[in-house]
């Protein structure tokens, strides 16, 4: 997994 | 609300509240620069930066609808732009300057201790002196940003699969509705209608200045990346592939 695919991917706070 | 259903003002008071918050490099500058410490403080900030970035676009209605692909392919194409037009609406009220955080302003002259890079410090200064010119207001400023970020890659991907196809008429809509809000913003400044339209493309003219910016920023990054002048990592390193690899 990249780092953005895994930002993209990660519910909101 | 989905975004189709929402009016300008609404849209806009949504893409205002996605702004993310002022960021600081906190590193204790040690000056004069050297070609290498500037080149750390700049990327080192610039991968901050693209952290909140990613949170920001997932926070514009209507973005998370997209297909992940096209999400993905969005934010490769127009980091830079995007970080080159906050960074222009940071420095807007400081001529001369550039303000890339509060705890990292730089002077034109400064540049000159990174070969190459004075070019585009001028750039971007011209760019900021135009936009205090028009006098930018910052709900034409969210709109813009927003129009970057969905504009980014429309001529350069053709939908093929139906999932697509899709995609791309969400983004399509969602264009839609970032022109309206930016035309919406407008009309509030008490211009006749054909000062409004000038200024509408004044304002989207201004948009491939930034991409040509980004464009000579992107070529700069990865020559001193290349050089070893500075070590990328981590998402900017990601980002910047993406660019270079024909990706």
């Amino acid at each position: 997994h990249t780092k953005l695919l895994q930002l993209l991917t990660t519910k909101p706070e | 609300t989905h975004h189709s259903s929402m009016s300008p003002e609404e849209f806009i008071s949504r893409i205002m509240e996605a702004e993310p918050p002022e960021i600081y490099l906190m590193e204790d500058l040690k000056k004069p620069f050297t070609q290498a410490s500037m080149m750390m403080s700049l990327t080192n900030l610039a991968d901050k930066e693209l952290v909140l970035m990613i949170s920001w676009a997932k926070k514009i209605p209507g973005f998370v609808e997209l297909s992940l692909a096209d999400q993905i392919h969005l934010l490769k194409c127009c980091w830079l732009e995007i970080l080159m037009l906050g960074l222009i609406w940071r420095s807007v009220d400081h001529p001369g300057k550039l303000i890339f955080s509060p705890d990292f302003k730089l002077n034109r002259e400064e540049g000159q201790c990174v070969e190459g890079i004075m070019e585009i410090f001028d750039m971007l200064l011209a760019a900021t002196s135009r936009f205090r010119e028009l006098k930018l207001q910052r709900e034409e400023y969210v709109c813009l940003k927003a129009m970057i970020l969905l504009n980014s890659n429309l001529c350069t991907s053709s939908p093929q699969t139906a999932e697509e196809l899709e995609s791309r008429n969400k983004l399509l809509r969602l264009l839609d509705s970032v022109i309206d809000a930016l035309v919406w913003a407008i009309s509030k400044l008490g211009l006749s209608t054909q000062q409004q339209t000038l200024r509408l493309g004044h304002l989207t003219m201004l948009l491939s200045h930034i991409r040509h910016v980004s464009n000579k920023g992107m070529d700069h990054l990865s020559t001193m990346k290349r050089k070893n002048v500075v070590l990328v990592y981590d998402l900017l390193l990601e980002m910047l592939d993406a660019n270079m690899t024909g990706g």
